[in-house]
């Protein structure tokens, strides 16, 4: 059985996919020895639906910058496409001879391609949206590194003001991308670094309030300051970049965080 | 929210597709 990396994807495909399963055990127990009927009309209205996917697909394609996504689509759509074919074939086989044998492993071989190669398609879309969550993330990341050269209070209060917005949008958007995946691990990953950032958000603004305030006193204990300001900041920064690494993962990096 | 309305149509397709085929053979639940 194929693991789908999220829910929505699982939801739309599993039930199916256990369906192919057990026409598959039929098969391979030499159990699907009647007749075949004719199966003309269900392979035209897969054939029309993957027809309509194509479509919706390539203007997704066209119309979006990601780049990634304009490469990766056209395999996708040959994939099912071609087991779209591949059922054709096989209808017009079993009319022919609704005792085939060859032409029945072809439905079947058909039947898992049009699952695999939407699959494909949907993880194709998936990554996508993926990467516009990673923008956001590299957007904090960036962000971030811009707190080693505050020092003074007003430069600490446009920091704060620009930083929380960004942190929280990444915050909700990871969040809900936990709730998506399949992948228990991935997602109590994202979680748990989710948690860790908005846990040390209010401690590094306090270290670079103490970082300012010292500099405004004198300078005494700078180097005290700074080194626990910059100890935050790796921390925070090292959330990021696991969000960014987990986020990236699929179904198929199942050890990547054990 | 195109792809996955056009995703489920396939996935549907498909069901009915395997239910007609394996229905001829075993009742497939």
């Amino acid at each position: 059985m194929p693991v789908f990396h999220t829910k929505t994807i699982e939801a739309i495909l599993d039930p199916v996919a256990q369906q192919v399963s057990q026409l598959v055990i039929l098969h391979e127990e030499a159990q699907d020895g009647n007749a075949m009927p004719d199966l003309s009309n269900p392979v035209m209205a897969v054939s029309a639906a993957v027809q309509n996917l194509v479509k919706v697909g390539k203007d997704t394609a066209n119309s979006t910058d990601d780049k990634i996504l304009k490469q990766e689509m056209p395999p996708a759509f040959t994939g099912v496409e071609e087991s779209s074919n591949k059922l054709a074939e096989a209808a017009m086989e079993l009319k022919r001879d609704p005792y085939s044998s060859p032409a029945r492993k072809k439905l079947i071989d058909g039947a898992r391609g049009i699952l695999s190669g939407t699959s494909d398609l949907l993880l194709c879309f998936d990554q996508s949206e993926v990467r516009k969550i990673v923008r956001v993330a590299k957007g904090v990341l960036e962000y971030l590194a811009v707190s080693e050269v505050v020092e003074c209070l007003e430069d600490l209060v446009t920091f704060v003001k620009n930083l929380s917005p960004g942190m929280a949008n990444m915050a909700n958007k990871v969040t809900s991308r936990s709730k998506e995946l399949t992948h228990t691990a991935h997602a109590n990953g994202l979680i748990n670094h989710t948690e860790n950032l908005k846990r040390t958000t209010p401690v590094l603004v306090s270290s670079m309030k103490i970082f300012v305030t010292v500099l405004k006193k004198g300078g005494a204990g700078r180097d005290e300051a700074q080194q626990n300001r910059n100890y935050i900041i790796g921390c925070m920064s090292h959330d990021v970049n696991e969000i960014i690494r987990i986020l990236q993962l699929t179904s198929a990096d199942d050890d990547e965080l054990s | 929210e195109q792809i996955l309305e056009a995703a489920k149509a396939i996935a549907a397709a498909t069901s009915a597709l395997v239910k007609a085929a394996g229905y001829a053979q075993r009742e497939l639940v």
